[in-house]
């Protein structure tokens, strides 16, 4: 038997939309310790790895490990019955083939209940080496949106170069360039609105706007992101889940001919 | 001009 409970449907639904841009199907594997989830996008560009501590759970239950494969847009069509301040809960028996979302108001008048196929998804898990990176920047993950979003009108891809003066954000296309500098903060009365860089030594990478674009929709779930980064190896931009655990995007960097 | 790598080869196989 398979039983977690969220007190909000809001925050799985943020889940959801931090995962469905980049992927149309993914394994949900669950075991006494939370859900995990790690896939890459069909081009093997990106990966999103998310983790849902069971203890972040208001009720969680786990009698066996148990692979739950979710078309997401079938997911999405789901969530959508539920109001954000309903209770989820995801059920599913051992070996089954469905799984049963649960949403009751707050008042408990209303309780509805969903069942959704399971899909065999033929997934390989990938060991993620520990890196210890160049730089690692911790910013305001609404400002990290903002620019992302702002550069893409520009080119199709973003230069990030980080620096001990600070990190630099760059695009440029037909229509001119774009530079984003952002300077090392010390207002520690606004934590949340700092920017810090960790720097062992300055990177500049090249990463497609489209992705990064995709890895802001996770910016709901956190106030704060930070992006970690090392010569010619993978860009991660984490996001942590107050009380519930992360979300982390891989991209491979763009290559110089 | 630059072309998109991929994630291949960066991680494991487990």
């Amino acid at each position: 038997m398979f039983e977690a409970r969220l007190v909000s449907s809001g925050t799985l639904k943020k889940v959801l939309d931090a995962i469905k841009d980049l992927l149309n199907e993914a394994s949900f594997d669950c075991s006494d310790t939370g859900i995990q989830l790690q896939a890459m996008d069909s081009s093997h560009v990106s990966l999103v790895s998310l983790s849902l501590r069971a203890d972040g759970f208001d009720k969680y239950r786990c009698d066996r490990n148990l692979t739950m494969g979710m078309n997401l847009a079938s997911m999405t069509k789901i969530l959508k019955c539920a109001n954000n301040d309903d209770t989820v809960t995801v059920k599913a028996q051992d070996d089954a083939d469905c799984v049963t979302f649960v949403f009751e108001s707050k008042k408990q008048e209303k309780i509805s209940d969903y069942e959704m196929k399971l899909m065999n998804l033929d997934q390989e898990h990938l060991g993620i080496p520990e890196t210890d990176f160049s730089c690692v920047i911790h910013m305001p993950s609404g400002e990290f949106s903002r620019i992302c979003r702002d550069l893409s009108q520009f080119g199709e891809s973003v230069i990030i170069s980080c620096t001990k003066e600070g990190v630099r954000f760059s695009s440029s296309g037909d229509i001119g360039s774009a530079n984003i500098k952002l300077a090392q903060t010390n207002n520690i009365d606004k934590e949340e609105e700092t920017v810090s860089i960790d720097l062992q030594e300055p990177v500049t990478l090249t990463f497609a706007c489209q992705y990064l674009n995709s890895f802001t929709k996770a910016t709901p779930l956190s106030n704060r992101v930070s992006l970690s980064m090392s010569a010619n190896v993978p860009l991660v931009v984490e996001y942590e889940i107050p009380d519930l655990g992360h979300i982390r995007y891989y991209l491979a960097p763009k290559i110089e001919e | 001009t630059s072309t998109q790598g991929r994630l291949d080869g960066f991680f494991k196989v487990l």
